[in-house]
């Protein structure tokens, strides 16, 4: 199957995000 | 487990797999029997989405402003950070110390590597561990299967990747039968 795969800086990219909040 | 496995809320990133945070701490100098060491790990929380986890991580104290003997775990869901783990008891874990001062970006970037799946090694990881000591501070990654050479030395290549570390860091590969032992010795 597929593999979800997110490098450092997209997950970062997530912190600040309104769905973060 | 009885316990109910969280999911992502809505419009969440899905990590690829859950994880639950972990927390230890204990009296140094005093080697902990297997009981005792359950005793002194609590779970903080378990995630399913990149957004979950900011929201643990975000209140968590980071590991360079800890004091005394204490450790976070990071585990798969329903993986113990414990040896004796059905997951752990065939593996082992690579070990990189680290002077004072580098360890809450070093723990950053080692969680973020294993949930973005930085890692390639299929279903091998069980999980990542700080811990904090005196003169020192600890990182370790734990994979399932000891004697996958292959698999141990794909982590440690993305493991140099991805911590950015000074090309002398020296790193240790322990199995955790060599570990469990180590203690044996320590505490009959």
């Amino acid at each position: 199957g597929t593999r979800i795969i997110y490098d450092r800086k997209f997950l970062l990219g997530c912190r600040s995000s309104p769905v973060a909040k | 487990s009885k316990k109910k496995m969280v999911v992502p809320g809505a419009g969440e990133h899905p990590l690829q797999y859950n994880y639950t945070f972990w927390y230890s701490r204990r009296t140094p100098g005093r080697p902990a029997s297997t009981q005792s060491y359950e005793q002194n790990i609590k779970q903080i929380g378990s995630f399913a989405s990149v957004e979950q986890f900011w929201r643990f991580y975000s209140h968590m104290i980071r590991p360079g402003d800890l004091t005394g003997h204490s450790d976070f775990h990071l585990f798969k869901e329903g993986i113990k950070p414990m040896w004796e783990d059905d997951a752990n008891k065939m593996g082992g874990k690579w070990i990189i110390r680290l002077r004072k001062g580098l360890a809450s970006r070093c723990w950053e970037n080692l969680i973020l590597a294993m949930l973005g799946e930085q890692f390639m090694v299929g279903e091998e990881i069980c999980g990542a561990v700080v811990s904090v000591r005196f003169q020192e501070d600890i990182i370790s990654i734990w994979n399932k299967t000891a004697s996958d050479q292959a698999t141990t030395a794909r982590i440690r290549d993305t493991l140099r990747r991805v911590l950015n570390l000074p090309p002398n860091t020296i790193m240790e590969y322990k199995t955790h039968t060599d570990s469990i032992k180590y203690w044996r010795t320590l505490a009959p």
